[in-house]
């Protein structure tokens, strides 16, 4: 099955604090929310993507990348889930 | 326990009430009477979930309804779908984003308003995570929704997973995996996220082992029986599942159903599923917190052991045996259905269970053929590390992490046997699943009908084929991890009732103890002489 790529990225900073990922998020016209159980990991979120595409957003990803406030930027792969 | 039915009395105006056979079974709906969750116990004593808050984690909450607008927790509540404090459900014209609503009521919907039912834990409060509402879930939707404010949240429950087509082998993701470790070692100020999963929906076509979540040691997995104590036609088996509560019955009684609140202020009498068997046990483990604040997760699900009752649940394929302890467990319903009164009168007592370790008993690296007729039959044999720090001498939890390929892994059976006699099916047969490429890898079968034994000794592991067509396969791995305590964890516990399951334990444990002492009497005697 081919994978689908949603409009979550998994990104880490070089420099932990939520000020600093606010505005990194900001700039690249993301919306934030700091993961608690892990250091330095915050999820980005971006509204104007899709929510499901079958192609990563490589655009997306590479500018994120590029910030040198940016370690590490991962866009998130969408899998089923059902009620019970 | 024997309690005659006519004697207890509950006054409860709200108009379900009556029909929530599964909190106060009178026989509505053909059912068989005391065949319920004994929550009037817990009730009368005083319990009803007072201080507790439990995180819906589901498709939102209508906390705008009169039977849930009381109790619903704002400040925990949160909407990872869109990224808001508001997680109320997305209209559709079929309603079908009622299901968190719907589990919501079961737990905290309010007592005596005249409105719908009344919930198990009829005074907690509880928070939406709204998170299930999106043409797909992402690892960090699950993760940052399983670690949503993990001081406020003591309990989540969750009727949700990897599909139940009988074919799906998937679980938790990295990011999961370390939300709910963080969990369980850092919530509730270090007691420990109590996480309740509804064990799954796949009938006997599926294999509740090989959802990741239900068969997490972190979680707290509910299976469910009917109002006449058979199991439903859509349960799942596996050895991870710990307990049961109810669901619907199967016959076409429309007040057979699990009674609850539904969207825009109505109310129902058709939840059901498995889904509706997990908020049960999330409203009795709230209880049992209003009891013991200071209980850990895992002394939720020793004490889920020790109180679950056999009660009436019965199948005919799956028996009830015993384990090396005597413990009464069955594949389909764990240790029984949840006694909400007895589990709050022993967490009213509880002293939290000695320290956890883990041992990886023994491993098997070389790879072995599955025979197409017959079985591969592996030992292996440990002292689940005597004699160092990490021994493990009294069992919670075993896992055997096991990576093999099948030409249909659908017809794999695996069975394991513990030293102490104990036989675990740790995957049976799943029809519908032809996959013959990617078998499992390392992944972790659970069980918990082990539990409290000695893990000392041989173990034995079992994998044939089952099914119409020869097969081949090839395991490559099977690692044995033991998890557990070093010291007796019921020996300083108050035993109230002398026929319990935890009077019987505590029996063993002074008895293993003596003769331990005495042995190391006679060595010392023999080394002086």
């Amino acid at each position: 099955e081919r994978p689908v790529f949603t409009n979550h990225f998994l990104v880490e900073l070089h420099k932990d604090g939520e000020e600093e990922a606010r505005q990194v998020a900001a700039e690249h016209g993301f919306g934030v929310r700091k993961l608690p159980f892990a250091e330095g990991l915050y999820h980005f979120y971006h509204n104007g993507l899709a929510k499901a595409k079958r192609r990563r957003s490589l655009h997306h990803k590479r500018q994120l990348e590029r910030d040198p406030r940016i370690k590490m930027a991962l866009q998130q792969e969408g899998f089923d889930r059902k009620k019970r | 326990g024997y309690r005659d039915i006519n004697e207890i009395d509950i006054n409860m105006n709200d108009p379900l009430f009556t029909k929530q056979w599964y909190l106060f079974n009178t026989g509505q709906a053909d059912g068989t009477p005391g065949l319920d969750l004994n929550v009037a116990e817990a009730w009368e004593l005083g319990y009803t979930g007072k201080g507790v808050t439990i995180g819906i984690m589901d498709d939102g909450i209508d906390y705008l309804h009169p039977d849930l607008a009381y109790n619903y927790n704002a400040d925990a509540s949160y909407d990872f779908s869109s990224n808001d404090p508001y997680p109320y459900p997305r209209y559709t014209d079929d309603w079908f984003n009622s299901h968190g609503t719907r589990c919501a009521g079961e737990v905290s919907a309010a007592a005596s308003n005249n409105i719908c039912g009344v919930g198990v834990a009829y005074n907690s409060k509880v928070a939406g995570i709204r998170m299930l509402d999106q043409p797909f879930m992402t690892d960090i939707i699950e993760a940052s929704s399983i670690s949503h404010m993990p001081q406020l949240i003591d309990i989540y429950s969750a009727s949700w997973g990897p599909t139940d087509n009988g074919k799906t082998v998937d679980g938790p993701r990295e990011l999961t995996l370390q939300a709910m470790a963080d969990g369980v070692n850092k919530g509730r100020g270090g007691k420990g996220s109590i996480y309740v999963w509804a064990s799954g929906d796949g009938g006997s076509y599926d294999d509740c082992n090989c959802d990741g979540y239900a068969s997490s040691m972190w979680t707290i997995s509910i299976n469910s029986a009917i109002n006449d104590g058979r199991t439903a036609l859509y349960d799942e088996s596996c050895s991870s599942t710990l307990a049961s509560t109810f669901s619907n019955g199967r016959k076409r009684n429309p007040e057979a159903g699990v009674a609850t609140t539904d969207l825009y202020g109505n109310c129902t009498l058709r939840h059901s599923g498995t889904s509706a068997a997990a908020p049960e046990a999330a409203g009795v483990f709230a209880l049992a917190l209003e009891a013991n604040l200071d209980l850990t997760w895992r002394d939720m699900q020793h004490l889920t052991v020790l109180t679950s009752k056999r009660n009436q649940l019965h199948d005919e394929v799956h028996q009830w045996r015993r384990n090396g302890v005597g413990l009464e467990f069955n594949h389909l319903f764990g240790y029984g259905v949840l006694d909400a009164g007895a589990m709050v009168k022993m967490a009213k007592d509880w002293k939290t269970v000695p320290e956890r370790f883990h041992c990886v008993g023994g491993s098997v690296q070389n790879p072995e053929k599955i025979p197409p007729t017959g079985k591969l039959v592996l030992t292996l044999k440990t002292n689940a590390c005597e004699g160092k720090e990490n021994f493990v001498r009294y069992l919670e939890h075993v896992q055997a992490v096991i990576t093999v390929n099948a030409t249909r892994r659908g017809d794999l059976n695996i069975n394991m046997t513990s030293p102490m006699g104990t036989k675990s099916i740790l995957l049976s047969r799943r029809p519908r699943d032809d996959d013959s490429k990617v078998g499992f890898d390392k992944w972790p079968f659970m069980t918990t009908h082990t539990w409290g034994e000695d893990a000392r000794g041989t173990w034995t592991l079992e994998l044939g084929f089952v099914g119409s067509a020869p097969q081949k396969g090839l395991l490559k791995e099977w690692t044995l991890m033991l998890h557990g305590t070093q010291s007796a964890p019921y020996i300083d516990q108050v035993v109230r009732d002398y026929q319990s399951k935890l009077a019987m334990s505590k029996k063993q444990e002074l008895e293993e103890e003596l003769d331990e002492a005495v042995e190391r009497s006679l060595q010392s005697i023999l080394r002086k002489n």
